[in-house]
């Protein structure tokens, strides 16, 4: 899991993740 | 190779210095008034898991406490390794609760879509005074205990899990720690 | 140019949409809980203008957040001026039910999966309002929802011109293709008030409006884009603000409207689309009076199902 400063109450999150034989990195942004 | 008969332009008037130029020749007060956007690509800095500095025993307590709160359940951890902890987590589809007895067999529970999701949670010393709380996604399992039929996937289905599960129960856990401390 | 045509189309069938992803890309998503205004101020910061929205309590993909989500806004602000602060407390969850109050049409639910070939990604691009289309895949394990990416009207079409040397066998000008919209062109002046030109880009579902003077000269255009400097300056409650004023919040380094001429070919058309950011073609006369209007939409709609 990779994860950014907590910034105006938002949490950021992501993970690289395999699609096939490419790479997604997936950012969640959700409110703290 | 023909694109010299191209007519194709940038209309002059659009580019936002003459537009600006032309709207204060015409005496707008706006044009000295409001500026242009400028949004600073703030170049977005990735850390690996949470950083903390706090005592490594508190760090553990905090964990287990935010796990608990979150009616999450956890495997014994060994005296060898007090620095890992196997989460399973009750996630289904329409509210992600976490489960208070995970064990419980339900027998409605619908087996063919797996609502156990593991979790590793690890704690690293970076340097003195400094760890890094990891989360690794571990897969899934069913509650009612039956297998999951994932081992006659090919290489490339076993990769096309959804990570946005896992994503969210992290800000879940994240939340959790934040609030407490 | 049929011979062109045919080369696309075979290209196209012949991809996938996976195909077209990079090796390795991000993919930006909003949990649906998130602020309305803080998810416009993370689409500056990532210079994006939309991101598909996550619904953890169902565990699926909400749609779609798109610049119409934020002209609906301004539209619910222009009808109800008192409730200034909707932008800071309403949640991306909440768009939903904005739409039906002011009667908007809903968002698009349009997706396809990644392994369906391009050509079929296009056609269903082509019934999206917002010009683009998810990618959403099923995880095997879960039958959850992945939404591996978001194809655009103008990534496909990049795409098509950096890797189909057939584009430069286009050469029937764009005026005997039947492809430029020229019919009652909605257009304004500097001076019309910004939210007359935002109820039309809605009214007539149009992503931009073209700027003329009083003597039908093009001087610039409004896009849909514009809306989100608009609500990010704070500015939208000015209800008397002009279209030219609100053109004043562009950021500097707008690249200036694309214009071209009925005599322009595709092949020139696909030439700029792989060299530049463009979105839309201004069609000019020599005295850049305005002529019509050439949108992706239009040039797509043609290489699939043209000629």
């Amino acid at each position: 899991l990779a994860t950014s400063s907590i910034k105006h109450n938002t949490l950021c999150v992501a993970s690289i993740v395999r699609y096939k034989s490419k790479y997604v990195t997936q950012i969640l942004y959700a409110p703290l | 190779s023909k694109e010299g008969d191209s007519t194709i332009s940038i209309l002059p008037t659009s580019l936002p210095q003459i537009h600006r130029a032309n709207m204060l020749a015409q005496g707008l007060p706006a044009a000295s008034k409001i500026s242009s956007l400028v949004t600073k690509k703030s170049k977005t800095k990735w850390h690996f898991g949470i950083r903390s500095r706090s005592y490594p025993l508190d760090v553990m307590g905090e964990i287990y406490i935010a796990l608990k709160n979150l009616g999450a359940e956890w495997a014994r951890p060994s005296e060898q390794d007090l620095w890992t902890i196997r989460v399973r987590w009750k996630y289904n589809m329409n509210t992600p609760d976490f489960d208070q007895n995970a064990n419980s067999n339900n027998s409605n529970t619908t087996t063919t879509i797996p609502d156990l999701m593991k979790m590793v949670i690890q704690l690293f010393q970076i340097e003195a005074n400094n760890y890094l709380v990891d989360f690794k996604f571990d897969g899934w399992e069913s509650s009612t205990g039956k297998p999951i039929n994932n081992l006659n996937m090919s290489e490339d289905e076993m990769c096309t899990f959804s990570a946005y599960p896992f994503l969210h129960l992290s800000t879940r856990l994240i939340m959790e720690l934040a609030v407490n401390s | 140019q049929n011979v062109g045509l045919a080369a696309i189309r075979r290209m196209l069938g012949s991809k996938t949409s996976y195909d077209m992803l990079p090796v390795s890309f991000k993919l930006v998503v909003f949990d649906t809980t998130l602020s309305v205004k803080r998810a416009l101020n993370l689409l500056l910061q990532h210079n994006i203008v939309s991101a598909p929205l996550w619904d953890a309590k169902t565990s699926k993909f909400a749609g779609l957040l798109t610049t119409g989500d934020f002209i609906n806004i301004i539209k619910y602000y222009f009808s109800n001026p008192d409730r200034l602060e909707i932008v800071d407390t309403m949640t991306l969850g909440g768009l939903e039910e904005l739409e039906r109050t002011i009667g908007a049409p809903s968002m698009d639910t349009i997706s396809i999966h990644p392994s369906k070939p391009l050509f079929d990604a296009c056609l269903k691009m082509l019934e999206s309002r917002s010009g683009r289309i998810p990618l959403i895949d099923q995880d095997e394990g879960t039958n959850r929802e992945i939404v591996v990416s978001v194809l655009t009207q103008y990534r496909i079409l990049k795409f098509i011109a950096l890797n189909c040397r057939e584009t430069h066998l286009l050469q029937i000008p764009i005026s005997e293709l039947g492809i430029i919209s020229t019919d009652n062109i909605h257009s304004c002046q500097m001076t019309t008030p910004v939210i007359d030109v935002i109820d039309c880009l809605t009214q007539e579902k149009l992503s931009s409006i073209p700027i003329v003077d009083e003597n039908g000269v093009l001087i610039n255009v409004y896009e849909a884009v514009d809306v989100l400097g608009l609500i990010k300056g704070g500015i939208y409650n000015d209800l008397s603000l002009s279209v030219g004023e609100t053109l004043l919040r562009r950021s500097e380094n707008f690249e200036g409207v694309c214009t071209c001429t009925p005599n322009d070919k595709l092949s020139n058309i696909m030439n700029t689309v792989r060299r530049a950011s463009v979105h839309r073609f201004f069609v000019v006369d020599d005295n850049y009076k305005l002529l019509g209007v050439l949108s992706l939409s239009d040039i797509l709609k043609y290489l699939l199902l043209g000629g």
